[in-house]
């Protein structure tokens, strides 16, 4: 399906750190 | 978290000596929400660009210029700022039309945007949402709507849709929205 996401989610992950 | 479309992001930085194509360089592309994160935490706000800089977000395989075949039918919708909006609200402006074009916020008609742009300039600077077909009335118009809301504009304030047929042959004081 169509990947729609909103700005909330993706705020969520800016300071999420990155995964190894 | 995959995205819909694989992004390119592009840097322009204005020298005179030189083509403008070759003042044009592609940054990196990326194509997860994690990754978009990692190129903006690590790339210079626009507010802190000096003048004659752009950022260019682009859907991958279309350039960030007029003559590309997916840019040449379309347009623009167009958010010139003052002077002003520079200190208070350009780098806030700028991320949430990056949210927006990224998260595939116009519904069905997200395919018709092909990326974003922010120029900066001394005499105000501009930020706008490049879409592929100008006389895709129904298409413009609802993007030019969902835009405005993501942008947290007033109501009364108006932006205009300007075709980039119109922007490559007519003087400013000509074009029209």
């Amino acid at each position: 399906g169509k990947k729609q996401y909103d700005r909330e989610f993706l705020l969520d992950f800016q300071f999420m750190p990155a995964c190894i | 978290h995959r995205l819909q479309s694989r992004w390119a992001l592009w840097f322009f930085k204005n020298d005179r000596s030189r083509a403008w194509q070759d003042n044009l360089h592609l940054v990196t592309k990326f194509d997860t929400v994690e990754d978009f994160w990692a190129v903006y935490n690590h790339t210079q706000l626009p507010s802190k660009l000096s003048p004659g800089c752009d950022y260019s977000l682009f859907k991958d395989g279309i350039e960030p210029m007029w003559e590309d075949p997916r840019n040449k039918r379309g347009g623009r919708w167009l958010v010139s700022l003052s002077k002003q909006q520079r200190h208070m609200e350009l780098d806030h402006l700028w991320l949430e039309t990056l949210l927006c074009v990224i998260g595939e916020s116009f519904g069905e008609y997200s395919r018709e945007v092909c990326g974003a742009v922010i120029n900066i300039r001394t005499k105000g600077d501009k930020i706008a949402v490049w879409t592929q077909e100008a006389e895709n009335r129904t298409g413009v118009i609802h993007i030019g709507h969902v835009y405005k809301e993501c942008l947290g504009l007033p109501p009364k304030m108006i932006i205009g849709y300007q075709a980039h047929a119109d922007t490559a042959t007519k003087s400013n004081t000509l074009l029209k929205n």
